[in-house]
């Protein structure tokens, strides 16, 4: 059986509020290591990969592999039923027909459970390999949040460079261009206002912002996001969770002229 | 114009 219990609801609820745009039916995968999810969007362009380590629960049982297939619109209807700071507990069977959430007020006697029915998700698995990425970009979430959407004002698409002089995010629409460079910067009083940038190689890469508009409704679950790119693969842009956990995002490049 | 890629051409399913 699952029993995982979450100190705050708020972290659940916030993971599922971030991805639910993107991806409807998902299977939730646990086993004694934690809870992990992935799922594809729709149109097979991104990638949403969460893990939520053992460690990020306490306690944590899960005696056998389980996977809770669960439509996220469902979950997120109960989790809204969660205060912030409820502390909040996953129960499973072995063989379930129904995931258990029970919220408990630290503040008061206050309890609720609901039950939401499984769902049966036949879903492909990609295998992600293990890659040593050309350039790291580490910068706060807020700050590339605004980057995206400033440039989705003017065009669909963001090609983004990482040279040794920085990290350029430019796009060209209907209108006209409009371009975003960031060098490294340290922040000794905010360390969560650094701007990092770990380069190999010059990479040059074009994405749709859509998709990154999209991922950064994970802001707040984060103060710093971390992009990595290589030449022609798919781009990774993560928020770290505290115990290691991680919501990460991969978004496939535009290629060609 | 470029072209969208898919992240299943670039991630080996299991």
């Amino acid at each position: 059986m699952l029993e995982a219990r979450l100190e705050q609801a708020n972290l659940l609820k916030k993971v599922v509020d971030a991805i639910k745009d993107l991806v409807q039916d998902c299977n939730f995968d646990c086993n004694d290591s934690g809870v992990a999810l992935q799922a594809m969007d729709n149109s097979h362009v991104a990638l949403v990969s969460m893990m939520l380590k053992a460690e990020s629960f306490s306690p944590f049982r899960c005696d056998r592999n389980i996977a809770l297939g669960i439509n996220l619109t469902s979950l997120m209807k109960v989790l809204r039923c969660a205060q912030n700071e409820d502390i909040l507990t996953l129960k499973a069977e072995d063989a379930p027909d129904v995931v258990n959430l029970v919220f408990e007020s630290s503040e008061s006697d206050r309890l609720s459970e609901y039950d939401i029915k499984l769902m049966d998700i036949d879903q492909e698995h990609l295998g992600i390999p293990e890659t040593e990425y050309a350039a790291t970009i580490t910068m706060p979430s807020a700050e590339f949040q605004r980057i995206c959407r400033d440039l989705m004002a003017l065009s669909e698409s963001v090609a983004i460079e990482a040279t040794k002089d920085g990290v350029k995010f430019s796009c060209s629409g209907d209108i006209g261009n409009g371009a975003v460079t960031l060098r490294s910067h340290t922040n000794v009083e905010k360390p969560d206002l650094n701007v990092e940038i770990a380069l190999s190689e010059p990479v040059a890469l074009t994405f749709s912002l859509k998709y990154l508009v999209n991922f950064c409704k994970a802001s707040g679950l984060s103060s710093t996001v971390k992009l990595c790119l290589s030449n022609e693969v798919p781009l990774l842009v993560e928020y770290g969770l505290a115990s290691n956990s991680y919501l990460r995002f991969y978004l496939a490049p535009k290629i060609g002229d | 114009s470029k072209n969208q890629t898919s992240i299943a051409g670039f991630f080996k399913k299991h």
